[in-house]
């Protein structure tokens, strides 16, 4: 089953 | 000194609404451009954007740009003793710990205000690109609702693929599977009642129910939705407020581990 990626794998933290 | 006087008041207590159950704990950054919002969730799994423009408002003043620390579930409460045609002021001072709301009936014949306390709020920012999306889909606001609510009671995840058929919503679970494909219209009475489809390449992403029902909380700010996929990326889901602004919603993909 897929898991849950989080948002920090896609955007940088500023 | 802030600010700011919205006639539909309402708009306020709606977005509120939208994004409560997602960010509890919020930095509202006020400038002369307007008021703006972001932030993740707790698990850092989606981000709510918001972006209210100072010319949607009757009147707005930001003498120099300020920081506002709000819960939100507080701010909903308060919103909650507003009438739903009053006009909502806003105030800070610039160095104030808190935020007054004032809400004037339409007749202007009943007065209430409230001071919400402010709090210090350690938020991060993160930085999103300009994406080149694979499809963009614009429908109803009601359909996404629907959609996403119907195939919730199928299972706790959606697959969304965009095809040169349309796009297709499908949720599998232990009582069976469910499909949903929106096929591009031209037909329906008012332009915002069709559905648009833009196509650059297939794409098929995994997401889980929970947060684009949440999501949906959004649709009482505006008729129309805007779902943006691209391959590999989080899915963005876009309202866009009339004369106002947006609130945008980003949540990661389920990922094949």
């Amino acid at each position: 089953t897929p898991v849950q990626n989080n948002l920090e794998e896609y955007y940088a933290l500023l | 000194m802030f600010e700011a006087r919205l006639i539909q008041g309402s708009l306020l207590k709606k977005l509120v609404d939208a994004i409560k159950e997602l960010c509890t704990e919020v930095n509202w950054d006020i400038s002369n451009s307007g008021i703006n919002m972001q932030s993740m969730d707790g698990s850092h799994v989606c981000l709510v954007a918001f972006n209210l423009r100072a010319d949607g408002f009757d009147h707005f003043r930001c003498d120099r740009p300020l920081t506002l620390g709000i819960n939100l579930g507080n701010l909903a409460k308060i919103l909650k003793c507003s009438g739903s045609n009053d006009i909502i002021t806003m105030k800070a001072d610039d160095n104030g710990d808190t935020l007054t709301l004032m809400f004037e009936s339409e007749k202007q014949d009943r007065i209430t205000d409230v001071d919400l306390k402010l709090m210090s709020i350690e938020s991060e920012h993160l930085g999103i690109p300009d994406q080149d999306y694979s499809a963009e889909t614009s429908m109803p606001s009601s359909e996404y609702q629907r959609i996403v609510r119907d195939l919730s009671s199928i299972g706790d995840t959606v697959n969304i693929s965009a095809t040169k058929e349309g796009i297709k919503f499908s949720a599998m679970g232990d009582i069976g599977t469910a499909n949903i494909t929106l096929r591009q219209t031209s037909s329906a009475d008012k332009e915002e009642e069709n559905v648009k489809i833009e196509m650059k390449e297939p794409v098929l992403l995994t997401f889980a129910l929970r947060y684009l029902n949440n999501f949906a909380k959004a649709t009482p700010l505006s008729s129309t939705v805007q779902v943006f996929l691209t391959k590999d990326l989080p899915v963005q889901v876009n309202y866009n407020i009339q004369d106002l602004g947006y609130v945008k919603y980003y949540l990661a993909p389920k990922i094949e581990e």
